[in-house]
C-alpha cells in the first residue's frame, strides 16, 4: 500500500507523514 | 317571429306606422341573425352547443402572452445548453509518484472531449511514463481523517489531516 498525507485545510500534501503524538 | 304583423295602429293606418313590409323585411333581418349566431360562433371560434357545457377551445386561436417563450427564444436555451461544458476531474500519478489532476471537458454541443493534466497546484503539467489511476476498480483507496493537536513541518495545530491509502 502507499500513503500521501494532505492536508485539507491548507490543500498541500505533506512532505513526510506527520509526527504521531502532533494528531488524533 | 310569425303572427305579429300589424299592418296598422287603428285599423286606418297613419303616418310613421310600419308597412307589412318593413315589418317582413324586419322580421327576416332578425331571423337570419338568430339563425346564424350559432353557426357564426362554431366556426373557428369559442366552441359552444346549447348543452349549456363548455366545450373545448382551439389553442390555435389564443394569442400568447406578451412574455411567452417563442420559437426563437426556446432555440436560444437549446442553444445555451449545447455551449455548456461538463467538467470531470480525477487524480493520476506515474512512475514518479508524483500526484496529477486529470481535467476531461466534454462540449455538449460537439461531444469533443478534451483532457489536460496539471499538477495539484493547477499548473500545467506533462505525465510521465506508467501514467495510471490514482486509484481503480483493483485498488481500495483507505482515506482517514486527522486534527492536528499541536504544529509541525506543513501542517499547524487545528489544521485537519487526510491519511489516504492506496
Amino acid at each position: 500500500a502507499t500513503f500521501v498525507w494532505l492536508n485539507l485545510t491548507t490543500g498541500t500534501i505533506l512532505g513526510s507523514a506527520p509526527t504521531s503524538a502532533n494528531i488524533e | 317571429a310569425n303572427g305579429n304583423i300589424i299592418s296598422s295602429f287603428g285599423g286606418g293606418g297613419g303616418g310613421g306606422d310600419a308597412s307589412t313590409t318593413n315589418q317582413q323585411a324586419q322580421i327576416a333581418l332578425e331571423t337570419a341573425i338568430r339563425d346564424r349566431l350559432p353557426s357564426t360562433l362554431v366556426s373557428d371560434r369559442l366552441k359552444v352547443d346549447g348543452s349549456g357545457v363548455i366545450q373545448p377551445v382551439s389553442l390555435s386561436s389564443v394569442p400568447l402572452a406578451s412574455n411567452a417563450a417563442t420559437d426563437t427564444t426556446l432555440q436560444q436555451v437549446r442553444d445555451a445548453i449545447k455551449a455548456q461544458l461538463d467538467i470531470a476531474s480525477t487524480i493520476w500519478t506515474d512512475n514518479s509518484g508524483a500526484f496529477y489532476v486529470r481535467r476531461d471537458l466534454v462540449n455538449e454541443g460537439t461531444g469533443t472531449i478534451t483532457v489536460t493534466f496539471t499538477d495539484p497546484t493547477g499548473s500545467a503539467a506533462t505525465p510521465g511514463a506508467g501514467l495510471r489511476p490514482l486509484a481503480t476498480t483493483d485498488k481500495d483507496t483507505i482515506t482517514d481523517f486527522y486534527d492536528v493537536l499541536a504544529s509541525g513541518t506543513g501542517y499547524s495545530t487545528g489544521d485537519l489531516l487526510a491519511r489516504v491509502a492506496i
